[in-house]
């Protein structure tokens, strides 16, 4: 493992904790993509499903434990817990138009027609697009709370680590996973629009204005 | 593609 790999991880797990303890605390999910949520908990179940199967390391295994664990737990606190302050009218986007496709696309472009293989794809492809939802409903109302675009920068930035972990290992390891890699920049693509935001008017205001 | 090829990263 190198350390733009292991960076990648704690930023995807500080993204996440970040979430938690924002609903958690706040005792609010407003301004929270349920959806988008959702369509995480489904890349986690699919692609851990190894968890049943393999033993990789104790690393592995812990981290794959707290996604999945901290995913059902942030859509049980938006669905059930702090449902009344879930903002459903701006949390419209078709997350059909994404899972039907993404499904689609897993069983014809993969690595092996196997169930465990398909799933992977499925979830590698899936989670490329899952933030859409959450980046709509900023979009539909113009705003983000400070702490959820702190959120929105450690997923985006997970993945672009992610990029480069895949760079170095091509270059030292000769590995090489065309899926992943272009599944990475598509994901890393949708975050650029909100970096430039982040980075030119995160700083001092207390909420990021998106124009609409 | 070794479809064995663990998949050592999450």
């Amino acid at each position: 493992m190198n350390i733009f790999r292991l960076t990648g991880d704690l930023s995807h797990l500080a993204a996440i904790i970040i979430l938690l303890l924002k609903i958690w605390k706040t005792r609010s999910c407003a301004g929270i993509s349920g959806k988008s949520q959702i369509l995480f908990a489904l890349v986690f179940t699919s692609r851990y499903l190894d968890l049943l199967t393999s033993f990789i390391s104790l690393y592995n295994t812990t981290m794959k434990v707290i996604y999945i664990g901290c995913a059902y737990a942030t859509v049980y606190l938006i669905y059930a817990k702090f449902k009344a302050t879930y903002d459903g009218n701006h949390d419209t986007f078709r997350v059909e138009f994404l899972v039907v496709p993404v499904g689609g696309l897993a069983f014809l472009v993969n690595h092996d027609f196997s169930p465990l293989e398909i799933l992977w794809t499925f979830s590698i492809y899936l989670e490329s697009v899952a933030i859409l939802p959450q980046l709509f409903m900023i979009s539909k109302t113009g705003e983000a709370e400070t702490i959820t675009t702190h959120y929105l920068f450690f997923l985006g930035l997970y993945r672009a680590l992610y990029l480069i972990n895949w760079i170095w290992r091509f270059y030292f390891e000769g590995f090489f996973d065309m899926i992943a890699i272009v599944a990475g920049v598509v994901q890393t693509i949708l975050y650029c629009d909100f970096f430039y935001l982040y980075v030119t008017k995160g700083e001092g205001r207390s909420q990021l204005s998106i124009p609409t | 593609d070794d479809p064995s090829l663990e998949k050592d990263e999450l």
